[in-house]
């Protein structure tokens, strides 16, 4: 465990966090992709399965049982809770497209072609594109509510913290996972527009709006 | 080898 990871972590707690309070709060889950939610149920509970025969950490096991049963929840909160809340005709993402490629993907790409590692490695691709669907919302709506984008912040900053983590890894312990690192890499890229607009814009105190 | 016997990353 170094700084960059655990802030990592932290963020992406912070991000759930965040979620939830806005959710909550304006009892609603406008401007939140129903479809990256689910998304992230898979990543998750894909990834988190070795839960039940492996066992790292105090820490590595709250976390794990924190991120599958937050991400259900939220998915409960907008299915079910604030269902009417929740508008499907802006989320037309079609997240299959991003399913199939990623089974094809942990096919080729990992470190040994069992079950749970194939699996592994699903989890890692679909993680690297599940926010697509919500910033294609972001882009098809061209506005966000200020809390939403404070949860991408979050989110990215999670990702974006991995980075520096692996750099350190490599020096410290020798170690790269290049699977882990390559999708990272894509999936921190993919927030950098979003960041740009979040500095630029949401920080100074204006609305997260996009040029038309 | 990726020099992980598992994966501790979240």
């Amino acid at each position: 465990m170094n700084l960059f990871r655990l802030f990592g972590d932290l963020s992406h707690l912070a991000s759930i966090l965040i979620l939830l309070h806005k959710i909550q709060t304006t009892r609603s889950c406008r401007g939140i992709s129903f479809k990256t939610q689910a998304l992230y149920v898979t990543v998750f509970v894909a990834r988190y399965l070795d839960l039940f025969y492996d066992w790292v950490s105090l820490y590595n096991f709250s976390m794990k049982v924190f991120f599958i049963s937050s991400s259900i929840y939220i998915l409960y909160l907008m299915k079910v809770r604030f269902r009417p809340t929740h508008d499907p005709s802006i989320d037309t993402f079609r997240a299959e497209y991003l399913v199939g490629p990623c089974v094809v993907l942990a096919l080729i790409f990992n470190y040994k072609f069992t079950f749970p590692e194939v699996l592994w490695s699903f989890s890692i691709f679909l993680e690297s594109v599940a926010i697509l669907p919500q910033l294609f919302m972001l882009q098809r709506t061209g506005e966000a509510e200020t809390i939403t984008t404070h949860y991408l912040a979050a989110l990215g900053a999670y990702r974006a913290l991995y980075i520096p983590n692996w750099i350190y890894r490599y020096f410290s312990e020798g170690v790269v996972d290049p699977i882990a690192v390559i999708a990272g890499l894509v999936q921190t890229a993919l927030y950098v527009d979003f960041f740009y607009v979040y500095f630029t814009k949401v920080l100074q105190g204006q609305k997260f709006e996009l040029p038309a | 080898e990726h020099g992980h016997e598992h994966h501790d990353e979240l």
